[in-house]
């Protein structure tokens, strides 16, 4: 059963399940902890700087792969001792962005800031700070409230940035938290926005004092145990699965309702009578098929007709098939009449004007009364009419009885 | 009365073979 529809088989709105984003995927690391002579310190108690212990760097121990690892080992990724570090995860396709958390191994940053890229990286743009001061560091007003007017930036706030738990600490961001239009994510194109990205950016922008921590400067690293990331496809309500594409590629959406495009962000071919919209859960907005009366797979939508329709259907067929015309389909083509004895969507409509006693291949739409010459009649103008007998011309096929 | 229906053989088409239906 998809839940893109309901027991009845009508449309719903519909979302992928959330999942584990970064899960199994590469991060990259603009700076590791990868062999001597660099070596980093830590703390083996979060409350209790006395448990601080050092060690060398290795060679394969500290990589970014322990970040997204999922065997139940606290194995961390360590940065080198310096003061700025970024860890970037490419997500492959567009995705709605639920959370982003980071589990630390070192304490957590002083200030850190998480970027979002919606084209794949060429250009970011903030999605939040953290800082416990959030003026000098990001030149921002540490936020508690978000208003209406801002809900589609990114504030700095002073939470989860202090010194301790020195080693197990949180940060975790939900791009929705707070924002007033959260509750009507649905109907909010701006939120909608605002949580769609295609590469994440964690930029670790300052630690706490060495000093504070115990530690020489050369020792105080970023250590990160795990980074997740809750977020499913943006198939705009369209999809319930997103499924990896082949040999494990980028997920796909599996759309419904009609719809197509890597997001089901436009009608599939001939599903345009009405413009395609996103899902909601009041109307799933189903892309309709145009209605050709079964003479055309080729359709394109009016906004004019569809508004002058009283938004009811704007499709217009293309390239009517079976010597149809209009913009169902629904016409005769010139010489063409329609047999009543066959639906309007039969392919048998074929003129029946007689070749000799027409005078073309016209015909009336409703009544197929063909255009007779002189003298002729009959519906197809196949006889000679009263007072006239055939004779040997072609051109002129009836005459006047003498 | 209804009239027969004209009988293309009886058509001289001399002048007129690009009307002549195939027959």
């Amino acid at each position: 059963h998809d839940p893109c529809y309901n027991a009845n088989q009508h449309p719903q709105f519909c979302l992928p399940d959330l999942s584990e984003l970064a899960s199994g995927r590469l991060v990259e690391a603009s700076s590791t902890c990868s062999g001597p002579p660099g070596r980093f310190c830590a703390f083996q108690d979060s409350a209790n700087p006395g448990s601080k212990f050092c060690q060398g760097c290795q060679e394969h121990t500290h990589r970014s792969e322990h970040l997204t690892d999922s065997d139940g080992d606290t194995t961390c990724w360590w940065s080198k001792p310096t003061a700025n570090a970024t860890l970037t995860l490419a997500l492959g396709r567009r995705m709605e962005i639920l959370y982003v958390a980071l589990r630390f191994c070192s304490p957590r940053p002083e200030s850190l800031a998480i970027y979002k890229s919606m084209d794949y990286g060429r250009s970011w743009m903030p999605f939040q700070f953290f800082s416990s001061r959030c003026w000098r560091r990001y030149h921002l007003p540490p936020t508690t409230t978000i208003v209406k007017s801002m809900e589609h930036e990114a504030v700095c706030i002073e939470a989860q940035t202090a010194l301790k738990p020195l080693t197990g600490g949180l940060v975790a961001f939900m791009p929705l938290a707070g924002r007033p239009s959260a509750q009507r994510f649905e109907y909010s194109p701006i939120l909608q926005d605002w949580v769609t990205a295609t590469d994440l950016r964690v930029s670790f922008d300052r630690m706490h004092s060495a000093r504070i921590l115990g530690m020489r400067r050369k020792e105080a690293s970023y250590g990160v145990a795990e980074l997740q990331v809750g977020g499913r496809c943006k198939c705009n309500g369209h999809a319930s699965r997103c499924p990896a594409g082949k040999d494990g590629g980028v997920p796909q959406c599996d759309c419904q309702h009609n719809t197509a495009g890597p997001e089901c962000d436009t009608c599939k071919t001939f599903y345009w009578d009405r413009p395609w919209q996103r899902a909601t859960p009041k109307d799933a907005h189903e892309c309709v098929a145009c209605n050709c009366h079964r003479h055309s797979h080729r359709c394109r939508f009016s906004m004019e007709l569809f508004e002058l329709s009283g938004r009811q259907s704007g499709g217009i067929c293309l390239n009517c098939r079976h010597h149809t015309a209009g913009r169902h389909c629904q016409y005769c083509s010139p010489g063409f009449k329609r047999d009543f004895s066959h639906p309007i969507t039969s392919h048998r409509v074929s003129c029946q004007c007689h070749p000799i006693g027409a005078t073309g291949a016209f015909c009336n739409q409703t009544t197929g009364q063909c255009q007779c010459k002189n003298g002729v009649t009959g519906l197809t103008c196949n006889r000679c009419a009263q007072g006239f007998q055939q004779s040997r011309s072609a051109h002129i096929p009836c005459i006047r009885k003498l | 009365d209804v009239m027969p229906t004209l009988d293309m053989a009886l058509f001289d088409w001399t002048d007129y073979e690009d009307l002549r239906p195939d027959m």
